[in-house]
């Protein structure tokens, strides 16, 4: 449509023509390597949870609210240089506070904390647990979770991470009691005897409390980015203020047989500890 | 200087003539000032043509752009230019077999986020920075 006049000629430039396949494969090989990425990614998803579960939907939230950001930067920022606002451009701060209200109020959160302004990549890790168990162990509850993050981009090192997990509205059996929830990371298991266990989080919440609860586990994730072998996951217990174990379903925390959308989760933020170089092919 | 200043001019007042200037001087080895200038044009790159939709979530794709015309004297009355590209631009009229003209590049570029899923089902959100062209000019 090139030789053609009027309306034709806005878009004169564009790239019109079908890609062999040949060209295809080497097309994509090409931005995948810019992209970072050894080969196309496989994901194994369940039926409908690419936009239904809650990691990706959460994550969509944050790259939604990014955009926004983007876009607004870029309409009035026009004469500030050649990266724009090193601020904007670099983090993922602003909007990490604004998905809040998409994904349900907080109980508690990282959002003010700097770590956020620096974050150039946040990637969110599932739960590698097949099925929910509930430990009764010498009178005590308590769920164990577990996140592969082994496979992190290479350059990239956690600044900050989560463990996020929904805690539904109870009324019937614990109607204006308070819960403490802990998040332990285990340091080794034994066989018939409890694991040893570090401390890294707790919360106090009304039992008629609704939403996500976060925890922050970036000391932990950081060791297991470096040494693989020592993430043995996370460990939860839900206590009454007198100090008795409460089997978290029953305190209303969703776990694996709970709504997609509930599913607990790890965030953590990167930022890049080097420049990538890309191979010469 | 002044000649090539006024033939531009002179030019933009006959659009038709120029047209038909181009096509008559193409085969006579013309200055190249006939072509157009330097300046932003479409690109669009589909994530979900390449056929990406299974792993990429967002976007589904961006507008890339690319630059692309002639860094003609004087560079500086209609885009951006260095002053390297100027005086390699004089320096061209004096000695053009030696010197080529600047190139039509980026001179602003801009990051884009993507958000896609590993192997895994872990999902990244991950921003690429220098991917999207903002502004073009010579250099």
């Amino acid at each position: 449509g090139a030789d053609l006049p009027g309306e034709n000629e806005v878009h004169s430039s564009f790239i019109h023509r079908r890609l062999r396949s040949q060209e295809r494969r080497e097309m994509q090989r090409e931005i995948l390597s810019i992209l970072g990425l050894p080969h196309r990614p496989r994901p194994h998803l369940q039926p409908g949870g690419k936009h239904s579960a809650s990691a990706p939907m959460f994550m969509l939230d944050l790259y939604n609210a990014m955009a926004g950001e983007e876009e607004a930067a870029a309409a009035g920022g026009a004469s500030l240089g050649a990266e724009g606002p090193r601020g904007l451009e670099g983090g993922y701060s602003y909007p990490y506070k604004a998905l809040f209200s998409t994904q349900g109020p907080p109980l508690a959160s990282l959002q003010d904390s700097a770590f956020l302004t620096q974050a150039d990549m946040v990637m969110s890790f599932v739960n590698m647990v097949e099925h929910d168990r509930e430990f009764y162990h010498q009178r005590s509850h308590h769920r164990e979770f577990r996140f592969d993050l082994s496979r992190i981009p290479e350059g990239e090192a956690v600044t900050a991470a989560e463990f996020r997990i929904y805690k539904d509205y109870i009324r019937e059996r614990f109607d204006n009691e308070t819960f403490q929830i802990s998040v332990y990371q285990v340091l080794q298991e034994h066989p018939g005897r409890d694991s040893d266990l570090f401390l890294l989080d707790t919360r106090t919440i009304w039992a008629a409390e609704e939403g996500w609860l976060v925890f922050d586990i970036t000391a932990t994730s950081n060791h297991w980015v470096v040494n693989p072998q020592h993430n043995l996951g996370l460990q939860l217990s839900v206590e009454s203020i007198d100090g008795q174990s409460i089997n978290p379903t029953l305190a209303g925390l969703i776990g694996r047989h709970g709504p997609q959308n509930k599913q607990p989760f790890t965030v953590a933020f990167f930022k890049a500890t080097e420049v990538h170089l890309r191979s010469i092919r | 200087s002044a000649g090539g200043k006024q033939r531009n001019q002179n030019r933009s007042k006959t659009p038709k003539n120029q047209e038909a200037f181009r096509v008559s001087n193409l085969g006579e080895n013309s200055s190249s000032d006939q072509r157009q200038a330097c300046k932003k044009h479409e690109l669009y790159v589909s994530f979900r043509d390449l056929g990406w939709q299974d792993w990429i979530i967002a976007p589904e794709g961006y507008a890339a752009y690319y630059c692309e015309g002639e860094c003609a004297f004087p560079l500086n009355s209609y885009m951006n230019a260095t002053n390297h590209a100027i005086v390699q631009t004089l320096v061209h009229f004096i000695n053009p077999n030696t010197v080529p003209k600047p190139c039509c590049a980026p001179t602003q570029l801009h990051a884009i986020s993507v958000l896609y899923f590993d192997d895994s089902s872990n999902v990244i959100l991950k921003k690429y920075r220098n991917m999207v062209v903002r502004a073009c000019g010579c250099h």
